[in-house]
């Protein structure tokens, strides 16, 4: 028998340490609850997707409620959840307006032939399994704004190169 | 980016992977998170990883199942997550971070950025970190 466990990350880059404290309380909540439902009887798959509802709430990761803007100043999310038992994945692409990619990705796996669903066919397919929609403005933060007026000055778009952090 | 990988005592395992990308990216761009084999990859006869950090190379160099093939080819699942992500930053450039838990419970946690926070649960131990090391 193997022990179960739970792991979770809160994103790799250039951390400022007046972060440091956010990110580590933050991924100790999600583990725990990721934990909580593996040791209550949930599926790994459960288990990954409530660790990571969890992050996708908290202002403080990218992803979610705290997700970084793109250059018309909007939220655009990806998402994937996979099982090893048999390889079942889903996903989305630059998906708007939801607060939980991940479940929407979960849908995917379990509710349609296909892996990946993108962009206004994967939020349409949200609505249709009854996922809500959330205002923008509910998934923006200050420091997302912040964070992109620094990189519109770095002239993004005229570059091949992307900020070094995920 | 946020992720998680858990393995139960069957040796079952999952991933998962969120994130909004990287910020004034294009409008319509999509990154390595929702692509199997890059943002998440999960095989119960290996294991399963969440990868975060610069997308675009995380792409090119299928960072998840470069990962899945070294523990395959029995690297284990620390060594094969520090070598991935040294080997993508070396090759493609830009840095980039995993998660792995191996089917029989074995942990992964390696990253080349600055910083990576990160925690898991092992019975009623919660351990974490976010400093290389």
């Amino acid at each position: 028998m193997v022990e179960p466990l739970v792991l979770v990350h809160g994103g790799a880059g250039d951390i400022p340490e007046s972060a440091v404290e956010g990110k580590l309380k933050g991924v100790r909540v999600s583990v725990k609850r990721g934990y909580e439902v593996l040791a209550s009887g949930g599926s790994v798959v459960d288990a990954v997707q409530a660790a990571v509802q969890i992050m996708e709430d908290l202002p403080g990761f990218n992803a979610g409620h705290g997700s970084v803007l793109n250059l018309d100043g909007e939220v655009e999310m990806d998402a994937i959840i996979m099982e090893g038992a048999d390889l079942k994945t889903g996903s989305v692409g630059a998906i708007k307006n939801v607060s939980h990619p991940v479940d929407v990705a979960r849908l995917v796996m379990e509710n349609t032939p296909h892996v990946l669903l993108v962009g206004q066919g994967a939020k349409r397919f949200a609505n249709d399994m009854g996922v809500p929609d959330v205002p923008m403005e509910q998934l923006v933060t200050e420091s997302a704004k912040e964070a992109l007026e620094s990189a519109r000055t770095c002239k993004l778009v005229t570059t091949t190169e992307l900020g070094g952090v995920g | 980016t946020v992720g998680a990988v858990a393995v139960d005592c069957h040796g079952h395992v999952a991933c998962a992977t969120s994130t909004g990308g990287t910020s004034g990216k294009m409008v319509g761009r999509v990154g390595d998170t929702p692509l199997p084999g890059c943002g998440g990859y999960a095989d119960d006869s290996v294991g399963a990883v969440s990868t975060t950090g610069h997308g675009e190379s995380i792409m090119k160099f299928c960072l998840s199942h470069v990962i899945i093939n070294a523990m395959r080819q029995r690297r284990t699942a620390q060594t094969a997550t520090a070598e991935g992500c040294k080997t993508m930053t070396h090759r493609v450039g830009n840095t980039a971070g995993a998660i792995v838990v191996s089917n029989s419970g074995e942990v992964g946690i390696s990253f080349t950025s600055k910083r990576m926070a990160w925690a898991y649960q092992l019975k009623d131990q919660v351990y974490y970190g976010i400093e290389p090391d």
